[in-house]
């Protein structure tokens, strides 16, 4: 994988705009006058299932690398869920209702909202 | 990730990204794809933001994300995050955070957000916000706004900027970011930028449109194996238009 494939490196002509079948993204709307543990109910229902599916890989490809971290993830379902807490708001309370309304653990989506900086290990 | 910020020869503003993820989090032999950028194409969402019934901005996202990696405020800025690699990486300020040894320090795309949030932000503040706030992790952030040569990259140390970069300087029209500083070379095995400069000259500054930045951004390895989405944002008119976006190969991984 960390060999290049060396492909042909040419500047791009006649891609825009692309097959919307393949590249179509869809716009949704969020109302900030609504509180926030209320503003993703919605979307909520209808993303469960995706976002359950990556939220599974995750601890899947983590165990995979040593069952022993089993207790990382035991760490993040009971202990990281707390910092939802210390957020800034209103992101805290929007990542709260996400996790009731998908009922995936908070800790899990605590994570998955600091994976950016989590990634820097 | 790629983000480029330039304006067209009229000064018209334009902002554009690509968003990799998944490095290293699994390859599907079977596929030759990330595992981790399949999961999240069918998470993306561009989000409309309204207050008292008016749009306040827009963003694009992977549901479940509350923090801001793509966004644009009409009429006032546009900004895209970048991640930075760097030894006084995000685990220090994580760990000061979970220990509650400091927490005077932001989360990299919740300030992003927060700058959306606020009414009084114009592209000098945003600029200035995101260049001094302290944060938990190192970052890019590529700013444009909707006047002619509003353009910015900042380069984030957790502390404060070690460079802005503005548009204009060397009679750049344009200015672009990957995953590394600007002044130094990137790993061989993971140049991107070169590609994208000598794409964008390619293209001119006269051809400078959605078009011209969408064919650039599927440009091979701009374009590679963790991108899963294109995004073209006009900060002027609050334009934004997503694309998810596949490598079929042979493309690099990276």
């Amino acid at each position: 994988l960390l060999v290049r494939t060396e492909p042909e490196q040419v500047c791009e002509n006649g891609k825009y705009p692309p097959d919307p079948s393949t590249s179509f993204v869809p716009t949704y709307v969020v109302n900030l006058d609504l509180p926030p543990s209320q503003r993703w109910q919605e979307l909520s229902r209808k993303y469960q299932k995706p976002l359950s599916a990556i939220v599974t890989y995750i601890k899947k490809f983590v165990l995979e690398f040593s069952p022993k971290l089993q207790k990382l993830i035991d760490l993040i379902d009971n202990k990281l869920g707390l910092v939802a807490d210390s957020l800034p708001e209103p992101y805290g309370e929007e990542i709260k209702g996400i996790a009731n309304a998908t009922n995936i653990e908070l800790g899990e989506l605590v994570l998955y909202n600091i994976f950016y900086e989590v990634f820097t290990l | 990730c790629t983000s480029i910020v330039g304006e067209d020869s009229n000064g018209k503003m334009y902002h554009a990204r690509n968003l990799d993820f998944g490095l290293f989090l699994g390859w599907d032999l079977k596929n030759d794809t990330w595992i981790i950028s399949e999961l999240l194409r069918p998470l993306i969402m561009n989000i409309n933001y309204t207050k008292g019934g008016e749009l306040k901005y827009k963003t694009v996202t992977f549901f479940g994300f509350v923090g801001l990696i793509t966004g644009v405020k009409p009429n006032a800025f546009s900004v895209s995050v970048n991640e930075r690699f760097n030894a006084n990486g995000g685990y220090i300020g994580l760990f000061e955070w979970f220990l509650n040894i400091n927490r005077k320090q932001a989360w990299t795309t919740l300030v992003a957000r927060d700058c959306f949030e606020n009414d009084d932000m114009d592209f000098n503040h945003v600029v200035k916000t995101l260049a001094n706030t302290p944060l938990i992790a190192p970052v890019y952030y590529i700013i444009a706004g909707p006047v002619k040569q509003q353009g910015a990259i900042v380069t984030r140390d957790r502390a404060k900027a070690v460079d802005v970069w503005l548009l204009g300087s060397n009679n750049t029209w344009f200015i672009a970011e990957t995953n590394y500083d600007h002044w130094k070379n990137p790993l061989i095995i993971d140049d991107r930028i070169t590609p994208c400069n000598r794409c964008m000259n390619k293209l001119g500054k006269e051809k400078m449109s959605f078009e011209g930045l969408f064919n650039v951004l599927s440009s091979k390895p701009v374009l590679n194996k963790l991108t899963v989405y294109s995004a073209l944002i006009e900060p002027k008119t609050g334009r934004l238009e997503t694309y998810i976006q596949y490598c079929p190969t042979p493309c690099d991984p990276f």
